[in-house]
């Protein structure tokens, strides 16, 4: 799974 | 960004919102679980450590400001002013049983055994169950008033529609993160009984009355 860098959802 | 993320937070939002102006107006929190308050004030405070390290939009600053704000406000409503009218007798969830599986999990089930990771599993993972307290107490007292339905139908949603999100970035930015899809399934699920219910019966006037 590519991992989004930082959480970028609430 | 995509709508049903937006709607998502919007919904998010909208029920915290409705929840703050029934207690503030009502100047009661008869028939809320302050146990589930205290469960999303621990889920938003450790989802939302990075708001001062990482930076991601205005937007997400604010949001997370909102919410965390807007929890501890609610929390401050119950267990300080108007203390008086927490109805405790009926809000009588056992938390730790959602604590220990979520704390557990979260240590086996992660994306990456860091500290702040872990906070964000375990938020996740508790946020997922932090509303059975309120569900439970619904179905303790039998019905909740239509307000406190308008809240949970709000709440309910905002995680429906992120699943939506979920499917809308799978495809459009091939991003998936198991974790948050599993825990917002099982949430969603949690309200399935109560969303059957809200249609039937709320939307047609009627009060919201579970089989005691």
């Amino acid at each position: 799974t590519n991992r989004a860098t930082g959480k970028d959802e609430l | 960004m995509n709508i049903f993320r937006l709607l998502g937070d919007v919904s998010h939002l909208l029920a915290i919102i409705i929840l703050l102006l029934k207690i503030w107006k009502t100047r009661s929190c008869a028939g809320i679980s302050g146990k589930s308050q205290l469960l999303f004030a621990l889920t938003y405070t450790t989802r939302y450590l990075d708001l001062v390290t990482n930076f991601v939009s205005v937007y997400n600053t604010f949001m997370k400001v909102v919410f965390l704000a807007a929890s501890y406000a609610t929390i401050w409503l119950i267990y300080m002013k108007f203390r008086a009218t927490y109805d405790q007798n009926h809000d009588t969830f056992r938390i730790e049983f959602l604590l220990l599986p979520v704390t557990i999990l979260s240590l086996v089930a992660n994306h990456e055994f860091t500290l702040i990771e872990i906070l964000w599993t375990w938020s996740i993972y508790l946020e997922a169950v932090a509303i059975l307290p309120q569900l439970f107490m619904v179905s303790k007292t039998g019905e909740a008033e239509s307000i406190t339905s308008h809240y949970l139908f709000a709440l309910g949603s905002y995680r429906g529609l992120y699943i939506l999100n979920w499917i809308y970035r799978y495809y459009m930015e091939s991003y998936y993160d198991l974790i948050a899809i599993f825990a917002g399934i099982l949430q969603t699920v949690l309200y399935c009984d109560f969303f059957y219910l809200y249609i039937t019966k709320v939307l047609r006037g009627q009060r919201l009355q579970l089989p005691a």
